[in-house]
């Protein structure tokens, strides 16, 4: 059965950035998410590096395991091929980069391992 | 024409312990 997109991923979606900024999600750049993360009293960015990519439960999917920030925590998820993560000083990138611009339109390249990924975690967090 | 926040765009994956 057909699973919903997250709608912002397509092509031409415009994003808010914290200073309120706007862009197109295929312009976004690394540094608008460090910058939006530092202006956030919320969210802060992690770094979380790609350890491991393995099938998921259905065929559109992966498992994907992240070594998340400096305590390099280990934490999987799964997502479907087509999910684009941004991998610092890359941009969009998945497991199937075709399935993406298939049907995101977003240009991507491919996922692997070893790739560092923008990932947000809270602040103040103890 | 929606707008998005730039954080929706990115996982939030978990919590550290520091700051």
């Amino acid at each position: 059965s057909p699973v919903a997109l997250p709608p912002f991923f397509m092509r031409g979606s415009i994003i808010q950035l914290a200073d309120g900024e706007l862009k197109r999600v295929e312009d976004l750049k690394t540094e608008d998410f460090i910058q939006s993360a530092e202006i956030s009293s919320e969210l802060k960015i992690d770094s979380s590096t790609v350890e491991r990519i393995d099938s998921g439960q259905s065929p559109n999917a992966v498992v994907i395991q992240f070594s998340v920030g400096e305590l390099k925590a280990q934490v999987c998820v799964e997502v479907l091929v087509e999910y684009p993560f941004f991998v610092f000083g890359q941009g969009w990138s998945s497991c199937c980069p075709d399935r993406t611009t298939q049907l995101f339109e977003l240009s991507c390249a491919k996922l692997c391992v070893g790739d560092v990924c923008v990932s947000l975690t809270l602040r103040g967090m103890r | 024409v929606p707008v998005f926040p730039w954080h929706s765009l990115v996982p939030f994956l978990a919590p550290t312990q520091s700051d």
